[in-house]
């Protein structure tokens, strides 16, 4: 899932 | 977390520290571009919306708080407390060529068409050409001084870092988001110059000075 993988990139 | 991420966000942190040292230590913002620290400030607020409704880590936390912190902090020392130092007659890119491109395209190219998801879009879009006013800026003075030059590279080289970070988290972990990609591609493309220039001159303890 997108959302969590790479909203934890800043 | 891998190396190239940690390192691109550990030069990302020292780009801003430098930057914000040297206005303070030297009370003067001369040769550095309000319009690409507003932009960055935009970029910051617009990204880490998701503060309010998704938690990942105490380190992402922390992070996004001081990337949006100290934006806001560089904006206010520029355009309110060394004001008066603030080279506003070299400093003239229109931002709004920049600012409605990139919401156009997030509302073309995205992932969801949802407010939160433009939003994020948007500012991955708007950061990839942030910097173009501060190049700007230096190619109409025709120069900068080396602290400037090291903030640029600490600041171009935090999105050529994550580009690795991509390229292993594509292997590793099977994950890629192309819209972060294209946009980290541009962005570090358009500091190629710069980087040759500061590995030509300011590394050899030259001043960086563009040809006439």
């Amino acid at each position: 899932n997108r959302y969590t993988i790479v909203k934890d990139e800043l | 977390m891998n190396i190239f991420r940690l390192l691109g966000d550990l030069s990302h942190l020292l780009a801003i520290i430098i930057l914000l040292l040297k206005i303070w230590k030297t009370r003067s913002c001369a040769g550095i571009s309000g319009k690409s620290q507003i932009l960055f400030a935009i970029v910051y607020t617009t990204r880490y919306l998701d503060l309010f409704t998704t938690f990942i880590s105490a380190y992402n936390t922390f992070m996004k708080i001081i990337f949006i912190a100290t934006s806001l902090a560089t904006v206010f020392l520029m355009y309110v407390k060394f004001k008066a130092t603030y080279d506003h007659n070299h400093d003239t890119f229109r931002i709004e060529f920049l600012i409605l491109p990139a919401f156009v395209l997030a509302l073309l190219i995205n992932h969801e068409l949802s407010p939160v998801e433009v939003l994020w879009t948007f500012s991955i879009y708007l950061e990839s050409v942030a910097i173009l006013p501060q190049l700007f800026l230096v190619s109409k003075t025709g120069e900068a001084e080396s602290i400037t030059s090291h903030y640029l590279f600490a600041l171009g080289s935090y999105r050529g870092l994550y580009l690795f970070n991509w390229i292993y988290r594509y292997y590793a972990e099977d994950h890629y988001d192309l819209i972060a990609i294209v946009a980290g591609l541009v962005q570090t493309v358009l500091y190629c110059d710069f980087f040759y220039l500061y590995i030509t001159k300011v590394l050899k303890g030259k001043k960086l000075q563009l040809p006439a």
